[in-house]
């Protein structure tokens, strides 16, 4: 196990700092080990946004901080794709330039993850290649629109 | 592509049977506050096996079950199935498709099914555990809840890497 | 105390069902005081979305209820209008309708209450009377840019 | 209008002064994310005489003053002062216009001032007390705070409305 543990550890480490550098367009990111055995430590983790100092998690920004814990996200789903991935509204903090920015990248890592993404943002919209609306005309009841199936233009090679 | 099919009856806003037919890519799910779409997100996490009526937004499970409307009557019965495209053999199971059905009763009575066989909550848990989607899920975010892979304790963030590992 | 107290209630959870009415444009909401005396007892809360049964408020949408809690605030503000307001993106969850009643009943409300309201939402930009730019234009230091005096066309009259 | 103007110095990524002047009406604060807009609502939240530093974002009430940054040194102090309008006699204090100011040093000692006057927090929380901007306060929604007024348990809502009574 307390291999196993270390593998999975380092290398989502080393994606995490990676997808949190692509995600803010720079700063760094990383996890440490707390004291104690592998079986029993802890994780702790120091997030640092472009041009500013290190500093507690919990100063952040409500933005800063989902852009954060998404980085980690992208980076487990790097080192182990699950078999689909339910997202709802994680982007909601972000401002435009990050929500076009997180949009980007989600749609490049839906070639190997399945995503399902329910979200309010334009950004997000944009980069889908199945559109599914929800309503309630009749009040109470949820009902499915019919399904656009957006040809979107080749732009995910150039993304 | 895994997801191929969700099918939701009488769980909670669905008064009527929808069908949502997946694709490959980037699937994104639209509507007005209150209409449905994180209904959808929880019926998901039920039939993969969520047992704590908290974390679907209930006290009780019976929550779930579409308690009725202005026009409507509650009913007895809420059913999700999720079809699961398992040509990559990404499921312990021989087949390549495998449709996995969770069913609760106003009497409390529960069902579950993998491929209209029925089977135990064990069955349906065993089958998801280790891929990402078991219990404590990262691929599953609920609303809202994006914060809490940052701000869960540091001994509680290791079962995230226990997950995956 | 206990009859201040109950004043209080009354009045709040009278304008509390108003105030939800006009935001979700129609259903009802309402508190009731639970078993004790009046020194002691909790507040439990009812919100009822147009066309929807009465439910449990843990089952409510996440934009339901950001809307329920935004019309309890409306509601104690016109009860006792504090000195100023401080609003920190409470209308993040909302869909671009919802933003609008919101942005809407803010800036009538504005007439007796000061509001400062920070927000990434156009509907509710729209409706400001001054908008100030805040930029960290060299890393890691916060600087305001120049004010905007929007000239709001008179439509606050109208609202 | 009551609140005529904030003046910030050294409190969180405020590594440089600034003066916020208010105008009547509604006031919208826009901009990135991490730019320094919820910095503004806790520096009056601070001045207002919150003493816990969790409701600040921090661990500790250091953590408030300015850290610096990649071009930067740290500071050693953090300043507020909020201008309020009195004419209305809103505060039981008879001067026309009000500035409540509040430091915090790096060695831990603390300052409040009104009208450059040294005082005490006592002196401020009791200005703020049952306005609605005290303790508890109702007119200060933190950003992601805004679900608490429902989701705390039944007998916490009544100090929302012992605040208004
Ligand atoms: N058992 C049930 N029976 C009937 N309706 C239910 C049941 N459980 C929940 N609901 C209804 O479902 C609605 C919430 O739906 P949901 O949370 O999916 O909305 P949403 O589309 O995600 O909205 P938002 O954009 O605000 O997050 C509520 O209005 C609630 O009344
Ligand atoms: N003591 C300090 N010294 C220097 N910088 C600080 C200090 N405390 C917090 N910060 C910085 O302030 C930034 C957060 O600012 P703030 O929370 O106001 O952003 P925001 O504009 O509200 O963004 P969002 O739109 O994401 O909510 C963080 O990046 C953090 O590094
Ligand atoms: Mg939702
Ligand atoms: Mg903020």
């Amino acid at each position: 196990m307390s291999s196993q543990f270390t593998t999975a550890f380092q290398e989502i480490n080393g994606n995490f700092s990676v997808v949190f550098q692509q995600l803010f367009g720079g700063g760094g990111a990383t996890m440490s080990l707390t004291e104690g055995d592998t079986l029993t430590c802890g994780i702790d983790i120091t997030a640092r946004p472009p041009g500013k100092k290190n500093q507690n998690l919990s100063l952040l920004s409500g933005g800063e901080r989902a852009l954060t814990a998404i980085a980690l996200l992208f980076a487990i789903l790097r080192y182990k794709p699950s078999p689909f991935c339910v997202l709802d509204e994680i982007e909601a903090s972000l401002d435009e330039a990050n929500v076009n920015r997180f949009a980007n990248y989600l749609s490049r890592t839906s070639e190997e993850v399945q995503f399902i993404v329910i979200s309010h943002r334009k950004g997000t919209m944009e980069q889908a290649d199945t559109l599914y609306g929800v309503t309630m005309d009749e009040a109470g009841v949820t009902r499915l629109l019919s399904m656009s199936l957006e040809e979107k233009p080749d732009r995910k090679r150039l993304a | 592509m895994c997801l191929k099919r969700v099918d939701i009856q009488g769980f909670k806003s669905f008064g009527d049977r929808i069908k949502l037919e997946l694709h490959s890519g980037l699937s994104v799910v639209v509507g007005p506050n209150g209409s449905g779409k994180s209904n959808i997100s929880d019926a998901i996490s039920w039939c993969l096996g969520e047992q704590r009526a908290s974390s679907l937004r209930g006290s009780r499970m019976e929550d779930v079950i579409f308690a009725g409307s202005d026009k409507r009557k509650a009913v007895g019965m809420a059913e999700v199935t999720l079809t699961l495209d398992n040509t990559a053999k990404l499921f312990s199971l021989p087949y390549g498709e495998i449709a996995v059905t969770r069913r609760l009763y106003r009497s409390g009575e529960s069902e579950y099914l993998i491929n209209k066989v029925p089977c135990r909550l064990k069955d349906i848990q065993a089958l998801f555990m280790d891929t990402g989607l078991g219990r404590g899920a990262y691929s599953l975010i609920g609303q809202g809840k994006v914060d809490e892979i940052l701000s869960s304790r540091p001994e509680e963030r290791r079962h995230i890497i226990e997950e995956a590992a």
